[in-house]
């Protein structure tokens, strides 16, 4: 057989190097190519929301400049004018729609400390918001969980459904969790927080 | 160098006048009433009076735009990065504005010749400026006030307006040329936004598919070639740089996109990208050679018993855009090797194969692999053509005892160990979709395994290949049935060879692939 | 080995690592909500 890079014992060398260091052969070896952050399954083209070669997902809607009638844009007398958005004064509906929508974004953020003072509760195994539903007895309850009947704010729906379901403290984003986005542009702080 | 008297000042007045009346509502109410007042001012200070003069205010702008950045860019620790970018885009932006207002009207409606003429100025001379700076700054060079420039101004003039529309491929083929004058070998500290302009999302659409005709294809392809260019020296070796790992990964995603949503083109460059992308880039290269036509359907590689000689797509050739011929130099080898093909004679020819193969122009390459790649595929074309005109068609037998089969099997024998891998490179290079060049230089590859005099052309041949399957997807139909052949087919013996069981993790690997392919 | 003017490139892309584009870059300036990057954890929605 060779002795040289050039044969297969050249081969096994990354190979075998691949299994202990595997940046050593990140060109030869390769990566997989769907951890790039892109909709490779997608049927319609990617380009025209590609993020860019270095970012880690595609463009979202509201990075992306459509050309819209002018009636759409802000109007240049009153865009100077408008207030500052103001989380505090939104419905959860729109609140949803920042943290969904804006991912990695500081207004995700803002959005999830006023769902938390407005009493809702993000579950960081299921993802979702959750709310007690008022009223609903508690069936069970022990110093780790809880068995009661809740509002999920379901996104795929868009709406809040009631579900019950056995509801471990832990899985709960704490105040701490959520207060570590302590710092908030100005414009999106919340109100304080209500009891 | 000479401005005149007193020009910086004015400039300095016009720019600061430019911008608040971009950013003030009434512009924005009424945007050509607040541009015509001020190409007014313009000619009252005589800027507009001159060629020169106006190429001398635009040079000066640019610096004034660049310098405030560098300027705000410094002073970050009073304000965060989004802040210090709104204070760089305020300026900038309304610096854009005016040139693409500018481009807009200047000559009259019919002249679009005038505005084109503005355009590539203008850009030329913010390209000058980078490339000054570039040399002036070197490691505290900043990127950020050229690449605002270049892709807001991008934007702006494909907005979806008649009077650009009319001069669309021209804006294109500007932009290119000074993208290719700023390609990263140029001014590598500009790489990343370079990258980012080339690979926008808008730009990609313009040129790849809104453009008729595939008008923007060649150009693009040039772009990437410079890209690829630039990463190769830094590709060799096998540890990577986190600012070159990121390159590269970035690189690799806008291969995606074009494999992705523009497999026609990497198909119709691939010989030029592959001549330029190191051989040790293997996931790279197989991504472009995995694209093929969106129309096709692929047989799957693994059905049992699929004859690839039956398939319809064999019988035609894929499109090469690149010259090959041409790439065969010096002009006395190429007719030497003519006249071979032609002869089949003189032997002494394919004895001073190698010799011309191992004039390698690049320090640190021992052969020459642009000649070795052009030759491969020179051959392996003049070869079908040459069955072909016999009314045959390519297979294993047609291919054989034939003036091109001399050279493959010379190649094969008297090149070392470093040649011939990159000689059996060249030829799988070419195994893609199905097309007469995929299965031409399938049969070749087998061919050579079954007449090998030494076991270690057998060996390089596997080494070839396995190299190719074990890296991550995707990976080319071409290479997949080629090798699925040899492992299955018993005339080639594959599973005797002392290579097929040197080690666990080999042995492994062939039946993993064996077992897949039963 | 890297010839000289590769090391040269190497060197300024490696100093360009440091000033990396922003996303924002690229976009027109949004004066409502601009685009701001924020660390948030894992389990919150990525896409």
């Amino acid at each position: 057989m060779l002795k040289d890079q050039f044969g297969i014992t050249g081969l096994l060398s990354f190979i075998r190097v691949a299994e202990t260091q595997s940046d050593l052969v990140s060109l030869s070896l390769g990566q997989d190519l769907k951890t790039l952050g892109m909709n490779l399954n997608s049927v319609e083209s990617v380009y025209p929301n590609f993020g860019g070669p270095f970012a880690e997902m595609p463009c979202r809607p509201q990075d992306i400049d459509y050309h819209v009638p002018s009636e759409y844009l802000i109007n240049s007398s009153i865009r100077g004018k408008l207030p500052a958005p103001k989380l505090s004064m939104y419905k959860d509906d729109l609140l949803f729609y920042f943290f969904y929508n804006c991912p990695g974004d500081a207004i995700q953020a803002a959005a999830a400390v006023e769902l938390y003072n407005r009493d809702w509760r993000y579950h960081t195994e299921e993802k979702l918001w959750l709310t007690r539903a008022p009223g609903a007895p508690l069936v069970e309850k022990t110093s780790t969980y809880e068995r009661s009947t809740y509002f999920i704010f379901d996104p795929s729906r868009w709406s809040k459904v009631g579900k019950e379901f056995m509801l471990e403290y832990s899985k709960l984003e704490d105040r701490q969790g959520v207060s570590q986005h302590v710092f908030m542009p100005q414009t999106m702080s919340s109100s304080p927080s209500q009891s | 160098f000479d401005d005149p008297q007193g020009l910086l000042e004015k400039t300095e007045y016009l720019l600061r006048e430019w911008v608040n009346i971009f950013h003030s509502p009434s512009a924005s109410r009424d945007p050509t009433k607040a541009f015509s007042v001020f190409v007014h001012q313009m000619n009252v200070h005589g800027i507009l009076k001159t060629d020169d003069l106006i190429t001398r205010f635009f040079r000066l702008s640019t610096q004034m735009c660049v310098d405030l950045c560098y300027r705000a860019l410094a002073d970050q620790n009073s304000s965060t990065p989004v802040l210090v970018r709104t204070k760089c885009f305020h300026t900038l932006d309304a610096f854009v504005r005016l040139i693409a207002l500018l481009v807009k009207h200047s000559g009259d409606a019919s002249n679009n010749a005038t505005k084109v003429n503005l355009l590539n100025k203008v850009l030329g001379i913010v390209a000058g400026v980078l490339l000054q700076d570039h040399e002036v700054h070197l490691t505290e060079f900043q990127q950020l006030p050229y690449h605002r420039i270049f892709i807001i101004l991008f934007l702006e003039l494909n907005t979806p307006e008649p009077v650009l529309e009319v001069i669309n491929f021209q804006v294109l083929t500007a932009f290119c040329h000074t993208l290719h004058i700023l390609r990263p070998s140029h001014a590598p500290a500009f790489a990343y936004a370079w990258l980012e302009l080339v690979s926008h999302r808008v730009f990609i659409g313009r040129m790849l598919a809104i453009t008729p005709q595939q008008k923007g294809w060649g150009m693009y392809a040039q772009l990437l070639i410079d890209l690829f260019k630039f990463l190769a020296p830094f590709l060799r070796n096998a540890e990577l740089s986190k600012p070159v790992a990121l390159f590269y990964k970035g690189t690799l995603r806008v291969l995606l996109v074009l494999l992705h949503d523009f497999p026609e083109f990497l198909c119709d460059y691939h010989y030029s990208f592959c001549d330029v992308i190191p051989p040790n880039c293997i996931q790279m290269r197989n991504l472009i050679l995995s694209a093929f036509p969106r129309n096709m359907r692929l047989p799957d590689p693994f059905t049992p018993n699929l004859k690839v000689d039956m398939l319809q797509e064999i019988n035609h050739a894929p499109r090469v855009l690149s010259n090959i011929a041409s790439l065969i130099q010096p002009a006395s080898f190429k007719k030497d090797l003519d006249n071979y093909l032609k002869a089949r004679a003189p032997v002494t020819f394919l004895s001073e194969l190698r010799g011309h193969l191992q004039v390698s122009h690049e320090p640190g390459l021992r052969y020459n692999i642009k000649l070795m790649n052009a030759l491969v595929l020179y051959v392996g074309t003049q070869a079908i053509a040459h069955i072909r005109s016999k009314t045959l068609q390519p297979n294993m037998t047609t291919i054989a005892h034939s003036a091109h089969m001399d050279i493959f099997q010379n190649l094969a024998v008297d090149l070392d160990t470093e040649g011939r891998y990159l000689f059996l490179n060249a030829i799988a290079n070419q195994l893609r979709y199905p097309n007469s060049h995929t299965h031409y230089f399938s049969c070749t590859l087998l061919y050579l395994f079954a007449e090998a005099n030494s076991e270690a052309i057998q060996e390089q041949i596997t080494r070839v290949l396995l190299e190719r399957l074990i890296v991550n997807r995707p990976h080319p139909w071409g290479l997949l049935i080629t090798f699925i052949e040899l492992i299955k087919n018993p005339i080639y013996k594959f599973w005797n060879h002392e290579f097929v069981h040197c080690a666990p993790e080999i042995e492994k690997l062939f039946e993993s692939v064996a077992r897949s392919c039963m | 080995p890297l010839q000289r003017e590769h090391q040269f490139q190497l060197q300024m892309l490696e100093a360009a690592y440091y000033h990396l584009p922003h996303p924002s870059d690229s976009e027109k300036l949004r004066a409502y909500l601009p685009r701001n990057p924020y660390p948030l954890p894992h389990y919150y929605p990525q896409q």
